[in-house]
């Protein structure tokens, strides 16, 4: 989900 | 991973392990800000509270751990250390937390992209490691001496930020669907916060002279 492609950042 | 993303995460980890090393060797914290260190503290632990429950990758569980472990650690020696708390400039490093704090605890309440308890924390996150940097660049204008080591950690997370811009922008053409206002903005804010550092640091490294930023 494109939630968790921002959240793969630090 | 693209090399943008993989460079900033290196410059934040080498800002790290510079400031570690002026901390731990030199047993000095002269012209570091503590009330920094506290709010990267806090960014870092209310970003990371996913770090038991969504598992991405071995590299990202270890760099959270690692920026975990070293806000704390840097914040508790800056504090209770015996010899590193007497370099403290407890009188210039003045800036107040809750500043900074509350805006961006009450924005991550208005904007945020889901209305969740983590979604909020981790907005908030973002919002404060936009501003967190402050009390340090007040606390080099203020400070007419700046060391390499200081003026070197300041720098790498600056250039850690503009990195991780390149990193957005080359996903951004790259991943279907990459869009993330609240990150991008928040980043950018935080980036422009450096112009004016950048500005002196190369100024000073082009002339061979010692940093120092105008009053």
């Amino acid at each position: 989900s494109q939630d968790t492609l921002a959240k793969d950042e630090l | 991973m693209n090399i943008f993303r993989f460079a900033g995460d290196m410059t934040h980890l080498a800002s790290v392990l510079v400031l570690l090393l002026k901390i731990h060797t030199i047993k000095s914290c002269a012209g570091i800000s503590l009330k920094t260190q506290e709010l990267y503290a806090l960014v870092f632990a209310t970003r990371y509270l996913d770090l038991f429950t969504d598992y991405i990758s071995l590299y990202n569980t270890l760099m959270k751990l690692i920026f975990l472990g070293s806000s704390f650690s840097i914040v508790w020696y800056i504090r209770y250390h015996k010899i590193v708390r007497r370099s403290y400039d407890k009188d210039q490093d003045t800036f107040r937390h809750y500043f900074l704090v509350l805006p961006c605890l009450l924005l991550a309440l208005l904007i945020n992209e889901k209305f969740t308890f983590r979604e909020v924390m981790w907005t908030f996150s973002l919002y404060l490691e936009a501003v967190a940097i402050l009390p340090q660049l007040v606390l080099l204008q203020r400070t007419r001496n700046i060391d390499n080591l200081t003026g070197q950690y300041v720098f790498l997370l600056g250039a850690y930020r503009a990195l991780y811009i390149l990193n957005w922008i080359y996903r951004y053409f790259t991943e279907p669907h990459y869009v993330h206002w609240i990150t991008w903005i928040s980043g950018l804010v935080q980036t422009l916060l450096y112009a004016d550092f950048f500005y002196y640091y190369f100024q000073s490294w082009k002339n061979n002279v010692k940093l120092e930023l105008p009053a």
